[in-house]
């Protein structure tokens, strides 16, 4: 289940947004012992001024990225805006059955996105 | 047949070169791996603060509980126990020797293994009922002999499992792991003929797949 993305103008700053993975939906769950899922979230924003400064507490825009939106500002014609991407990102573990009847526990590294920022 | 498009690839990332087949029915989850589990998953673990302290962070790549690197947890039941013989009466005087083969096929050649805890249960014979005084498992590669070579380990008690270290001794430790691994067993009584029967045999096998582990970043200053 997501957070539904909003299209248009009225997109708002750069943030992380929900986007919950259920197992059952990919059909995995047969074989995945747990989770049931995860909360995987995703970014979705607007990185113009002054969002691209990041909310307070969030985290801090890189000048690059402050520069691009200066300068977009400035002259549109030239390079874009930056991008709404992870800024910071958790793992999860799966509990499962392999093909050879093992109970395997893996650890993935960057499979949540807790925070996102203007790159 | 591989699943089409996104999710062969999203499986390939997970490690997973095909879509496992789903739950095999005769299978419990072993309360091991739901303890690991538990403290691995960052939710259970943060929802319960004697397992992980508020601001503490469960270090990436690392079983905590078994205290070794780690992104990997396989629980391997020996594929031996079908082809086991029924076990001889202890009255043939002799106490009888066990093989018990692992099924290792799934581990990537890139995995380095950090911990491979042999756990048997052993289930007393009705003649040792009441035996006193401690036990003696052997253990050794199958086909090298319960000779000098492997395992010897003292084992107080049957009433619980009997944990062995195969790493640094049956296992060489920068090996990679073979597809198959078997292993001869006995556990003996300084009483000749006081023998007991093995119930089952699996292996804890921890390993580190660097490939997906990040090298542990600094805080940002």
């Amino acid at each position: 289940e997501a957070e539904p993305p909003v299209g248009g103008g009225s997109v708002g700053a750069c943030r992380a947004r929900r986007l919950y993975v259920s197992f059952r939906e990919v059909g995995w769950h047969r074989w995945v012992i747990a989770p049931r899922g995860f909360l995987a979230n995703y970014c979705q924003g607007k990185c113009a001024l002054p969002a691209v400064l990041s909310e307070p507490g969030g985290t801090p825009a890189l000048n690059h990225a402050v520069l691009r939106t200066l300068m977009h500002a400035a002259a549109p014609g030239t390079a874009g805006l930056p991008c709404c991407v992870p800024a910071r990102l958790s793992p999860i573990s799966v509990l499962f059955f392999d093909n050879s009847d093992n109970v395997v526990l893996r650890h993935y590294e960057d499979m949540v996105v807790d925070e996102c920022g203007c790159r | 047949p591989a699943p089409p498009g996104p999710a062969a690839a999203l499986l390939q990332a997970l490690g997973l070169p095909d879509v496992p087949r789903g739950a095999p029915r005769s299978r419990p989850v072993p309360p091991v791996m739901w303890r690991l589990f538990r403290r691995r998953d960052h939710r259970e673990a943060r929802a319960d603060p004697r397992r992980m302290p508020p601001g503490a962070t469960l270090l990436p790549c690392h079983v905590e509980e078994l205290g070794v690197a780690g992104n990997i947890v396989r629980h391997v039941l020996d594929r031996g126990a079908a082809a086991r013989p029924p076990e001889p009466s202890s009255a043939v005087g002799q106490c009888p020797e066990w093989t018990v083969v692992f099924d290792l096929s799934a581990v990537e050649p890139a995995e380095r293994p950090s911990q491979a805890r042999l756990e048997l249960r052993f289930a007393a014979a009705e003649a040792t009922v009441g035996t006193t005084g401690s036990w003696e498992l052997s253990v050794a590669p199958a086909g090298a002999g319960l000779g000098p070579v492997g395992l010897r380990q003292v084992v107080p008690t049957l009433g619980l499992p009997v944990r062995a270290e195969l790493l640094g001794s049956i296992w060489a430790r920068n090996a990679s792991a073979p597809r198959s691994l078997r292993l001869t067993l006995a556990l003996r009584h300084r009483t000749p003929a006081v023998c007991a029967r093995l119930a089952e045999a699996s292996l804890l096998l921890v390993t580190l797949d660097q490939r997906l582990c990040h090298p542990l970043a600094r805080p940002r200053r």
